[in-house]
Formats: C-alpha cells, structure tokens, sequence
C-alpha cells in the first residue's frame, strides 16, 4: 500500500537547517498494524503528515497504493485524503466554533452523505469512544482526552482503508486507551491497514510491527 | 499550603448539568509532591483549574497559603499566579504568535526583570529542557513534545514555590519525559510543592503519595 523511498524533509529557519527526516524507507502492505516509536522531535508527526499527504517530501518517492503522490493534484490529493484516509492530529485540529457532532460529521459532508444517515453513524461512532452525551458541547468545553476521542471519532467515521494515528492516546488514561486500541483492532480485523505513533509500549505491542525513527531516520 | 474544602464545579450546557466536582476535599502541605490519576472525564483538570487560581468553584472553600482564595479580588489572583504557581496546561497555551524564548521569558517579563537576566534565565531552562537549538522557532515549527516542553520551561522559569503540572509528560517518550521528572525532583528537593497529574504509572510513582479521582470524586 505504501512505498516511501529516499523520504528527506528540511525545513529552514532562518539560516539553519533542520533535517526532519533523512532518506527514510518504509513499506507497508495493506492490511499490516504498524507502530512507530522514537523520541521527541525524531521526525514521526513529520513521516506521518507525508504518509497521510498534507505535507510533501523535500525529495524522495511516496507510491500510495501505487499510485506517485508526488505528482498528484491538489484536487487530486484531497479526494484520497478525504475518501482513503482517517488522520488523527496529535494535537486533534476540532473546530472550536462547531459542535462535536458537528465535527465528527464534516468528513461525511464532504462525501455528500445525506443528513440523517451522517447523523446516526457519526453518534454511533461518538458512542464507540464514550461520547454519547457530549455530542452537543463545543471542543472548549470538553476535557483533553475528550477532545482527542473526538479527533478519533471524526477519524473513523468515513471507514477509511488507512488509519494514520499520531500519539492516539497520549491524552487518556489506559482504560480509555484500551478502549480506542480495541476500536482499533476491529478496523485491523477488516482488512485495514493503520500506522500509530505512540511514545507508549501498551500501544505500540498493539500491531505487527514497531518502527524505530531516531534523529530523521528509521533504524 | 493548600486546604480544598468541599469543593464543587457545575457546568450547564443547555439544561443538562455537568458535575465536574463534586465536594472535593483535599490538603497539600507546603513542600509535598503528589500525583493525581483518574479516568479521561473525571475531573482532573477541572481540579488543577481552581488550586491555580484560574477558576472559580461552583461552591466550597479554598484557601491558599492560608489566604480564602475565593474572597480575593481578581488583581489579587493574578499576583499569586504569576509570582507562586508555575501552572504547566494539558494543552500547553503557547502564544502562537512569539517566538519560544518570548513564550518563556512572558512571566519574567511581568515580574520586570531586565531583558539580560530575563534572556540568560530563559535560555537556561530551555537548556534544561533540551530546547536550546529551538529557542527562536516559533510554536508551529515544533514538535508536540517540544511545544509540551516549552511550556514546561515557561512554568518553571520564574522558581515557583508551587507547581501544577496537567499530564507533562503526555507528548513525551519514557527518556525525554525522564529528564523532566529530573527537573521536577530538583524543584521538589528545593522544598517546593508539585500537583502532577498524570496518567502514567511511571510519573506518578515519582510523588510522595497519589490521589485517585472518579468521576468528580477524591476517592
Ligand atoms: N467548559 C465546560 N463546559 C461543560 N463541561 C465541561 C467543561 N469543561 C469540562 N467539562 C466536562 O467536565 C468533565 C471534567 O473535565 P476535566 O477537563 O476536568 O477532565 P479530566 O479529568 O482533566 O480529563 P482528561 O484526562 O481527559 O484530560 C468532563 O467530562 C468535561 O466534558
Ligand atoms: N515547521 C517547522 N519548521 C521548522 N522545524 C520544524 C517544523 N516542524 C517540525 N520541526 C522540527 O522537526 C523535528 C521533527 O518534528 P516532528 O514533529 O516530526 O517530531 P516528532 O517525532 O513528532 O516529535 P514529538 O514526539 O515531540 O511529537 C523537530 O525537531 C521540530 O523542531
Ligand atoms: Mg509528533
Ligand atoms: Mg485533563
């Protein structure tokens, strides 16, 4: 599903260079469990916005599902971005003014679902993370795990075939991790493929595999 | 140092009303290192909030220092905050707008300290938190964990006698989340008073003693 050849990615500031990541490779086959793990600022939420297409490489190659996204559209990359792939922000990106409901709804918008199966499938998926009776509150007024689950939720809601998970649980204590890990077996047992970051062992045994990134690159 | 009393926080949202806390009891001395674990929901934050003096409760007493932080007036407050309490936020409230050094010298900057020993104070901790070579990057040119750890610099850097850290560790691997526990022990061997809460076992082990939140109850 994913071949990343040569992934660099600089960004400048000012006069320095900061080398993100550094010629990294990675494949993963559709339907494998994979999770990545490094320290602080070794380059994880960098390969993961360059996996999920919000960011482009300052050289190498990414093939989704064979296809080069480097040559993509923008059209193009937003189509897969809103149809393929579910993206959980490490730091949720909600949109304060609207409600939770509202929120987990927007990628079912996008898809032209008509109003009252998005409704019923984004409370069914609110549910699933424990939000039943918070779908009426705004992001302000919800604790920091809530606001991750809701970044979960909204991620989910369209059954996309790629899961890119950026420090899933970084804001839930583990009972409410298990519950998102179980979530996330489900999607897996599918035929899914997900990528989680986590800085957490209990999650990152979760999958097949664990990647290590240190300092830009995959060891 | 700290005597909660029968504290309690409500919310409204339309008609439903939330009960954050409920008659939440609980003494501090000055000096002590304690932890705080509970669930995602259960009140935690909503706690930290009101020992800061950033919000108010619903009913009870509390008394800082001696002081019914209730009957204070709201100049009053904002002298404790920025002279006593170095408050480290679950979603870190970085000015987005300044540079990291601007972040942490803000506080040194109300308490009128000159820009030298401001600077040479801001840049040490910064250091200590491993983020000398990021000090002129802005908040969106870093990492999760990065942005945690400034805001970890910027309570730390005026040496308060009192610190209330809301799951420090949250965006950060076991080593770099180490090296602050690290800090945290020095601050605590100087005599001063740490709340930490936390959903790590291995963070909160670190304290003297660990209080358990349930739904909006000290258990
Ligand atoms: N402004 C608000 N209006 C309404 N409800 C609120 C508001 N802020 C928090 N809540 C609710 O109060 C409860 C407690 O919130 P709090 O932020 O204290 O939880 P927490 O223990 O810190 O959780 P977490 O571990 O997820 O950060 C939550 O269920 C939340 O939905
Ligand atoms: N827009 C940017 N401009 C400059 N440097 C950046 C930018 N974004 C990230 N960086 C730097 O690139 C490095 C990698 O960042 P990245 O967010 O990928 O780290 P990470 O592994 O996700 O870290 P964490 O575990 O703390 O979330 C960091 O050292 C960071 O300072
Ligand atoms: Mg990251
Ligand atoms: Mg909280």
């Amino acid at each position: 599903l994913i071949e990343a050849k040569d992934i660099t990615r600089t960004y400048k500031i000012g006069t320095v260079e900061i080398h993100a990541l550094r010629s990294v490779n990675l494949n993963v086959r559709q339907g494998e469990y994979v999770s990545v793990m490094g320290h602080s600022g070794s380059g994880k939420s960098t390969l993961m916005h360059i996996l999920g297409c919000l960011d482009t490489p300052t050289s190498g190659k990414y093939r989704l599902k064979g296809m080069d996204v480097t040559s993509l559209s923008e059209e193009r990359l937003a189509t897969i971005r809103n149809r393929e792939i579910g993206f959980i922000f490490q730091t949720f990106n909600l949109l304060s003014r609207a409600s939770v409901l509202h929120n987990v709804e927007l990628p079912l918008i996008y898809r032209g679902l008509p109003s009252k199966e998005r409704k019923r499938k984004s409370i069914s998926v609110l549910e699933n993370v424990g939000l039943g009776d918070r779908i009426n509150h705004h992001p302000n007024q919800l604790s920091g795990g809530e606001r991750q689950r809701v970044a979960i939720a909204r991620a989910i809601v369209i059954n996309p075939s790629l899961i890119l998970a950026d420090e899933p649980t970084g804001n839930l204590d583990s009972k409410t991790g298990e519950e998102i890990l179980t979530l996330f077996d489900e999607i897996y047992r599918e035929g899914n493929t997900l990528i989680v970051v986590t800085h957490e062992r209990y999650v990152a045994k979760r999958a097949e595999r664990i990647v290590h990134i240190k300092d830009g690159s995959i060891r």
